[in-house]
């Protein structure tokens, strides 16, 4: 049936690798995450270590509510604050050899989901852009 | 069959209405946008006039990207610049009466997608959270 192109195809098939991904390290303060996030044309990325361990993501809209005093905006604050300090650190995750299903039911409230391997190294992303091409081409509109 | 629940559904059953959508005016100016971006959480809302016609998007991406300077991101400039010099003008719509299908295809490059009347009236969004979740009730999967 046609559905069943979607329930072949796995994570692995639909990942972004790990090279291609925009991220920034735990140690980096705001003012870095910020200027990485604005060159990147990205709202949210990955934070990662040295060893690409996912430690949790950054995005915009945290940072900048991190920073929204009474009046405005205070921007000097950004150099003095550390990713690890806002980071998100309750992320759903998937494998590698996960099934699009379980994958699909992430993505409902996930804009993207880390994938990792077993020894828990960060293998890339999967995202809303690339399920939805894949529903659609599977027809099932 | 499965796929038919996803066929019966339109764009006005999964629209999120225009009273619900946070949106800035095209007269504003960027640190105004800024806040309201910053407030409302959401990385991209519509621009319209007191018509409640629509006349594009603003995000925190393209705001701090205007503001980009060689060394480090100029806030300053904010207060200076309007809505109208930087917003997306060139986006997809949908009707009302537009099917599911339609809207899937547009959703697979963009976040969310505005929906008009045959009037060109703002009547609100329709957003990748929302189609997805379909696709997964309707167990495509
Ligand atoms: N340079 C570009 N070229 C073409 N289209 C672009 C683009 N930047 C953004 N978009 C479009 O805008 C959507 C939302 O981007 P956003 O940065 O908010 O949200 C992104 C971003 O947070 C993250 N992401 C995607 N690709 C990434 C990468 N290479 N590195 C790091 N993060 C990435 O995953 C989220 C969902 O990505 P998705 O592709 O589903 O959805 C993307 C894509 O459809
Ligand atoms: N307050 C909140 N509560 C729960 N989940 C939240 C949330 N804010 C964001 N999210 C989650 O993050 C996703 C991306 O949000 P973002 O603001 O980048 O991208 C959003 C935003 O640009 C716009 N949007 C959604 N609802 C809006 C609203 N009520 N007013 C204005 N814009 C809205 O549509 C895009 C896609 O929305 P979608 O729901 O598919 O996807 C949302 C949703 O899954």
């Amino acid at each position: 049936t046609r559905d069943g192109d979607l329930m072949e195809t796995s994570v692995k098939d639909l990942l972004i690798p790990s090279e291609r991904v925009a991220h920034v390290q735990v140690t980096n303060n705001l003012e870095h995450a910020l200027l990485v996030l604005t060159k990147s044309g990205y709202t949210a990325i990955p934070v990662l270590d040295p060893m690409y361990k996912l430690h949790g993501l950054i995005s915009t809209p945290v940072i900048l509510d991190s920073i929204l005093g009474l009046q405005r905006i205070e921007f000097e604050m950004l150099e003095h604050k550390k990713v690890s300090e806002i980071m998100n650190i309750n992320i759903p995750r998937l494998y590698t050899e996960d099934e699009l299903n379980k994958a699909l039911e992430l993505l409902i409230d996930h804009p993207f989901v880390c994938v990792e391997n077993e020894e828990g190294v960060f293998e890339g992303i999967l995202t809303r852009r690339a399920i939805l091409k894949e529903v659609y081409n599977a027809g099932v509109g």
